[in-house]
């Protein structure tokens, strides 16, 4: 992958964009589908949000037109240049211009107009051209079949470089600004992963690591949703569970388990139940804890059931905790439970909290 | 418009203009500043061969045919080279 000279790219995640005309080769609706669609193809990988506004300046204006079209690098009639973008910036900076004497398509047609806006929208975020005949950045159109479009790794490695590592840059910031502000700062998942490095989403904890390193779920995991909601490891089982809202995901290290994603209820909550907060395993048990709201449930990973006589309030097993659980952790026979800006060391064998700590000491800030 | 050429391949003088366009569109290639018409053959030589590079083609300098069928191919307007 490669960057505009001086790696220019927007210093804001929230972009907006504005469709000023259509081509006769589609429907408005399949443009708009197009368009929409090749936004989030950037917005997956990073934390950008595009918004589409229908009148003044946008920070992506994109328009078709043919030859001559207003910028001084025109078009040259049908193939050939199929179109263009500007890196980000003012005025022109970060605009989409596509070749009206082309035929645009939504399959292999002509050219695919999301194929194409996609690799333009690279160019709108600050992506050169790459030398990856497999990139979407490459710079000669390759239809890549109707389904399941996936953006390839160098793609994801640039723009990560360019709005990821900013992220990381801030999360530094985080630690500082954190010490000084204390309630900036919580966790709301937290997971045991392989035994010795604990994932925070999107932080990534491991023993040798000295600095926490900061992971896009989709760099891991594309099939898994922006965000989740708890997640917990089983060792005997060896695998991760990740939850969101009524489902739940069991992962083999990169891979997603067959039959998953499965509805939680299937585990054994109540239908209505709409997302769990937190979940933790407690290796000496077996016993896997699923908090949500101000109760939990106890499950027998062995037997596969919900234990009898749940759920209880969280006040009264964790007494001083707080009547609600943002992500939890076990560790060396202590839980972790956190709970916005603090975090409660919880001891499993004397059943009660042995300090309490600030949620981000455990990136040592 | 002095392209080096490939010895073995007719390229007509449509081609050439075709190809020097090509290399100023995407590769800025430069009017030579001794006169509009005149440009060293030695700067449209560089080109092809940051396009030869970039395409992981055999640098040679030359318009061969490998070299034109890849120019022909559609593309992004974008220049594949910082500018």
């Amino acid at each position: 992958y490669n960057f505009f000279p001086r790696k220019l790219k927007w210093s804001k995640t929230n972009l907006t964009y504005r469709i000023m005309n259509y081509t006769s080769d589609l429907r408005r609706a399949e443009v708009d589908r197009a368009f929409k669609k090749a936004f989030k193809v950037w917005s997956d990988v990073t934390p950008l949000n595009f918004t589409r506004i229908r009148s003044g300046i946008a920070d992506i204006m994109i328009s078709f037109g043919t030859k001559e079209h207003g910028d001084f690098y025109p078009f040259d009639g049908p193939s050939g240049l199929l179109a263009h973008a500007f890196p980000p910036g003012p005025d022109y900076g970060g605009d989409a211009h596509f070749d009206d004497d082309e035929a645009w398509s939504d399959d292999s047609r002509g050219y695919n107009l999301f194929l194409v806006a996609a690799h333009e929208f690279g160019h709108s975020l600050g992506l050169e051209h790459s030398r990856d005949p497999g990139a979407l950045m490459f710079p000669i159109y390759t239809y890549t079949g109707k389904t399941g479009f996936v953006l390839p790794d160098d793609d994801v490695q640039g723009i990560q470089e360019l709005y990821v590592k900013m992220l990381q840059l801030k999360t530094e910031r985080v630690c500082t600004h954190f010490s000084f502000h204390r309630s900036f700062f919580n966790v709301d998942k937290s997971a045991n992963i392989y035994l010795n490095e604990i994932v925070l989403f999107f932080w990534r904890l491991h023993p040798q690591m000295v600095e926490a390193e900061l992971v896009l779920l989709k760099s891991f995991w594309p099939e898994l949703p922006n965000k989740i909601d708890a997640a917990y490891e089983n060792p005997i089982k060896d695998l991760v569970f990740m939850f969101k809202g009524k489902k739940v995901w069991a992962l083999n290290g990169y891979d997603i388990v067959e039959d998953f994603p499965k509805k939680i209820y299937e585990m054994g909550f109540p239908k209505e139940m709409k997302r769990i907060d937190a979940a933790v395993h407690i290796k000496d048990t077996g016993k896997t804890l699923f908090f949500t709201g101000n109760k939990y449930w106890s499950y027998d990973e062995e037997a596969e059931v919900m234990e009898a006589g749940y759920p209880r309030l969280i006040e009264e097993e964790f007494a001083g905790i707080g009547d609600h659980v943002d992500a939890v952790y076990e560790r060396n026979g202590y839980l972790y439970f956190f709970n916005g800006p603090l975090q409660f060391e919880y001891s499993i064998w004397s059943k009660r909290i042995v300090r309490v700590l600030h949620t981000n000491s455990i990136f040592w800030c | 418009i002095p392209v080096p050429l490939e010895d073995s391949h007719e390229f007509t003088e449509k081609d050439l203009q075709f190809a020097e366009r090509y290399l100023r569109n995407h590769y800025d290639l430069r009017p030579n500043p001794a006169g509009i018409m005149r440009k060293s053959a030695n700067t449209v030589a560089s080109k092809l061969r940051e396009m030869q590079a970039f395409f992981g083609l055999e640098v040679t300098g030359k318009l061969d045919e490998e070299t034109y069928e890849l120019m022909q191919k559609p593309r992004c307007g974008v220049p594949d080279v910082g500018e």
